[in-house]
């Protein structure tokens, strides 16, 4: 479903360059749990942007579900990820002046769905995370865990074929990050593929691969028991 | 020197109201080091603010080094802060049209720092968290865990009274967590008193005293072998 060849990203700052990825290698099947922990500025959330199809690599090459994003022009490669792709963003990227319904519904008015039943899906994902008595809140009035579960919600609200999520426990206590790793894990097994970055060793246990990122390469894969 | 006596915090949002703080009542002396820990929404960060002079409570009394908040004006309540608090905000609060070296900088402007000292101080903080190497970079091109540790480096660099830090390691893997761990434990052996919030328990056990609280109440406190 994902393929990554040898990718490289590489920022350029005036006359300094940061090598965010130095040649990254890895394939993940349809249905997968993979959990990618690793330092601070390792390069995982770069890992995670390229394979959502935020970004491009600097050189190497992105295969996602049989189509190579390079063959794809900007509008082409929204229009793929908006179908496959559910993004949880490590910094929530909530809309601050929507109310914490209509940023969950925001995936499903891209796509057309009638009003009616977008806000019986957005109500029932809400519910799902404990935040239905907030739903006319706005993001700047709910607590740093509360954003996250915010944004947690909004990725499920479409039914993703693949969840990408950016450290979504970061800012929650050990309960409510178990309450999500339930919500991620019945989502994996109804058959959604889950790449997570997490710096909680306890977490990434839920995934059934782990990936160990340093310096902008991947070191290690461990699989099973091993982990 | 801090003194928190059954405050309460109120939101209140059209004909809802948010209780954010039920009464709660809490002493800190010099040079302790307190850890608060309790589930997403139960007002860890709102008690932060108060007890950081960012805002003032529905109704309970706040006591300051001696000083009774009440008696002080914004003005007035403006400068106690910036002279003994320093802070580290759950969603970091960095400038993002400064430099990284320049928002560590910040609260020495604030105290009429001369320059050379100011951009001295800021380069050795930076040090400290290793990131001297991104100091002309912005906000916007770090790492979620840079960007955290950029607000760490910038609250010690006054070298305040008291360091309030909420949940300063929740975007840090646990090598660069415990290295921001042994620079707080540095800082409470040299006098700095420190009051954090953490989802972790592991980063709990470095303070001397540990207050849970859940939906706006403390519910117990534990100190020295039971934590
Ligand atoms: N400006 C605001 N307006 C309305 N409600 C608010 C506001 N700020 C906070 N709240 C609410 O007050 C309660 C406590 O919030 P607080 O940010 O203190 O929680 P917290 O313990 O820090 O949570 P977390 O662990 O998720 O960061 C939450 O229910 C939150 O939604
Ligand atoms: N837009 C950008 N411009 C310049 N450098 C960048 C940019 N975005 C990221 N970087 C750098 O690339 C490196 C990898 O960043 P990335 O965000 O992928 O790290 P990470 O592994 O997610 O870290 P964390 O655990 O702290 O979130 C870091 O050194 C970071 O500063
Ligand atoms: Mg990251
Ligand atoms: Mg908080």
């Amino acid at each position: 479903l994902i393929e990554v060849q040898d990718i490289t990203k590489t920022y350029i700052m005036g006359d300094s360059e940061v090598h965010a990825l130095r040649g990254v290698s890895l394939g993940v099947e349809h249905g997968e749990y993979v959990a990618v922990m690793g330092p601070s500025g390792s390069g995982k959330s770069t890992l995670m942007h390229l394979i959502g199809c935020l970004d491009r690599p600097s050189t190497g090459h992105y295969t996602l579900d049989g189509t190579p994003v390079e063959d794809l022009d900007d509008v082409a490669l929204s229009a793929l990820r908006n179908r496959k792709i559910s993004f949880v963003f490590q910094s929530f990227n909530l809309i601050s002046q929507l109310s914490v319904a209509e940023n969950v519904e925001v995936p499903l008015i891209y796509r057309g769905t009638p009003r009616e039943e977008r806000e019986q899906l957005a109500a029932q994902k809400l519910a799902s995370v404990g935040l239905a008595h907030r739903r006319n809140h706005r993001p700047n009035e709910l607590s740093g865990g509360e954003c996250q579960r915010v944004a947690i919600a909004r990725a499920l609200v479409s039914d993703p074929d693949i969840v990408l999520a950016d450290e979504p426990t970061g800012n929650l206590d050990t309960k409510t990050g178990e309450e999500v790793m339930a919500i991620l894990a019945e989502l994996n097994d109804s058959g959604t593929t889950i790449v997570m970055v997490t710096h909680d060793i306890v977490k990434a246990k839920h995934a059934k691969r782990l990936v160990q990122m340093s310096d902008g390469k991947i070191d290690r894969q461990l699989v099973g028991e091993e982990k």
